[in-house]
């Protein structure tokens, strides 16, 4: 759940907002006025893999397992991945007389993690 | 040569080099959303929606509120995002406007296209034909309590000839939109890949209750017919999955 600031080179999440009106596509999009095209970044050191909470997940349960044998996963990093996605509701016109209201799931990265 | 990185006054190099990963990278976002809305390019907008028109559906349906500004605000995202455990279901709404055939005569007909730009694999799960009707001042009393009967004929896709019939009963108080149901009509057309949907309205008893529907008059956008068509994705088996 990190949030990049510059300051460290860990996995967290880089915002970045891009207005429709910018790229000249708010002739098509009528709502929201822009995306917000977060992304992760930031490395993974052995000790927050497997961070628990919303950025467990399989693969970090299975390092683990290899990790209480004694087997040292070594080639399995975690990654730097999204960990909480939300959706994100647009209004645009389509190429013949319509207007479309979509909620298009896992579209906007909240939260980074990594596993 | 100095490395561009150890030369101070060499730095010209780097807001072009950071200029262009920018580039790059909207590409990319550009990219991603139309891949989530299954469009292959952005849509060539050939002719605007008349801005009434706009405005009165999205206002009937809440699907957006429009500020003084002209800015449209969908209510589902404002200012949080939606967060959900559960895999969220993709649902869309899809506004259709109606259109008039020059070829066709007659004053009663009109037609809608839902492309299928961005629809493939959707299940209509609701239609709804959105129709205005304006009362025209009465000269006898006894139109005060004007009851008409409302039959609109759609063509079903791909059979050149057949019509279904919705029918409906209103007694018209005052000027005022009226909704008739057309899902099957709707979703036989999504099925048979034929998106224009031909549509014939009929009133009986509109000209005695001096009433009439209005259907694509250039003078009287606000009042445009539009087709309200809820959908969902159809089940997952039919979509293509990223490995």
């Amino acid at each position: 759940g990190l949030e990049c600031d510059g300051t460290s080179s860990l996995c967290c999440r880089q915002q970045f907002y891009i207005d429709f009106r910018l790229i000249g596509w708010n002739d098509w999009i009528i709502a929201p006025s822009g995306y917000f095209g977060n992304y992760c970044e930031g490395s993974c050191p052995a000790y927050m893999a497997g961070v628990p909470g919303s950025a467990s997940s399989f693969h970090t349960a299975v390092v683990n397992q290899y990790r209480m044998r004694g087997m040292s996963p070594g080639s399995m990093n975690s990654c730097c991945i999204p960990t909480k996605l939300s959706t994100m509701s647009m209004l645009y016109f389509d190429d013949e007389y319509n207007i479309v209201k979509r909620d298009v799931p896992n579209m906007i990265v909240e939260e980074c993690g990594c596993a | 040569a100095v490395s561009q990185e150890t030369c101070a006054s060499c730095g010209i190099g780097k807001p072009e080099e950071s200029a262009r990963v920018d580039a790059d990278f909207v590409e990319a976002v550009k990219r991603h959303i139309l891949n989530r809305l299954q469009m292959r390019e952005r849509p060539n907008i050939t002719q605007p929606i008349p801005k009434a028109a706009m405005v009165t559906a999205l206002k009937k349906l809440h699907a957006g509120k429009v500020r003084e500004d002209g800015r449209v605000e969908i209510p589902s995202l404002d200012g949080h995002a939606v967060h959900s455990n559960e895999t969220p279901e993709e649902t869309s709404e899809i506004i259709s406007f109606a259109e008039a055939d020059e070829q066709q005569s007659s004053q009663s007909s009109l037609y809608f296209v839902i492309s299928n730009e961005g629809n493939q694999n959707l299940y209509v799960t609701q239609a709804n034909l959105w129709l205005y009707f304006k009362l025209l001042p009465s000269s006898s009393e006894k139109s005060a309590r004007r009851k008409v009967t409302v039959k609109v004929f759609c063509q079903e896709p791909g059979t050149g000839g057949r019509w279904n019939l919705v029918e409906k009963r209103l007694e018209l108080k005052r000027s005022g939109w009226h909704t008739f149901p057309l899902t099957e009509a709707v979703r036989a057309a999504f099925a048979t890949g034929d998106r224009r949907q031909d549509l014939d309205v009929r009133c009986e008893g509109c000209e005695a209750a001096s009433a009439l529907p209005v259907l694509v008059a250039p003078d009287d956008e606000a009042h445009r017919p539009f087709l309200v068509v809820q959908a969902r994705q159809a089940d997952n088996k039919h979509r293509i999955r990223k490995r």
